[in-house]
């Protein structure tokens, strides 16, 4: 399963 | 958010403030390299397009917009502001963009998790990020005067980045699949380029002495 691409950091 | 992370956020906050102090109060901008500056306005510019797209958190807007705010009017001072511009050590300040920006672009072209637009406008900034300090570091090495501002913003971004590598390793044994090599050894790579800058600092420092970097 393809991971989510969460840009969470800065 | 763990500890590592929000203290590099902090840091480099710290070294933004830092430098915004020098040229808002003391109006100088002398041994600060335009062109880093500029390269940092861009990494901000192209890495921060989701801000309008993905909400993560009202920490994260506030400080993507303090990061592009503060780099785009550090870029304004050093050109445009009448007193701050004289103070620019522009004959030393040499180094080319194009020489950093387009492998950078190249580079994302080719090395990325997703051929999308905004995916690699992302990864272009994360390499433009970790080569963007080196026009300040030969500035700072043709400076024979380093004040004591100008060298504690570069420490203060060097300790942002290792920080970062710490954030990276906490993520990475506290939460499943948490791998991003892209960003890790280019992380990684910026880190390495104040090792050098870092020994004299330190050396310094411990000697009490002003920091001087070798030719």
């Amino acid at each position: 399963l393809e991971q989510p691409h969460m840009h969470d950091e800065l | 958010m763990n500890i590592f992370r929000f203290a590099g956020d902090m840091t480099h906050l710290a070294s933004v403030l830092v430098l915004l102090l020098k040229i808002h109060t003391i109006k100088s901008c002398a041994g600060i390299s335009l062109k880093t500056q500029e390269l940092y306005a861009l990494v901000f510019a192209t890495r921060y397009l989701d801000l309008f797209t993905d909400y993560i958190s009202l920490y994260n807007t506030l400080m993507k917009l303090i990061f592009l705010g503060s780099s785009f009017s550090i870029v304004w001072y050093i050109r445009y502001h009448k007193i701050v511009r004289r103070s620019y050590d522009k004959d030393q300040d040499t180094f080319r963009h194009y020489f950093l920006v387009l492998p950078c672009l190249l580079l994302a072209l080719l090395i990325n998790e997703k051929f999308t637009f905004r995916e690699v406008m992302w990864t272009f900034s994360l390499y433009l990020e970790a080569v963007a300090i080196l026009p300040q570091l030969v500035l700072l090495q043709r400076t024979r005067n380093i004040d004591n501002l100008t060298g504690q913003y570069v420490f203060l971004l060097g300790a942002y980045r290792a920080l970062y590598i710490l954030n990276w390793i906490y993520r990475y044994f506290t939460e499943p699949h948490y791998v991003h090599w892209i960003t890790w050894i280019s992380g990684l790579v910026q880190t390495l380029l104040y090792a050098d800058f870092f020994y004299y600092y330190f050396q310094s420092w411990k000697n009490n002495v002003k920091l001087e970097l070798p030719a």
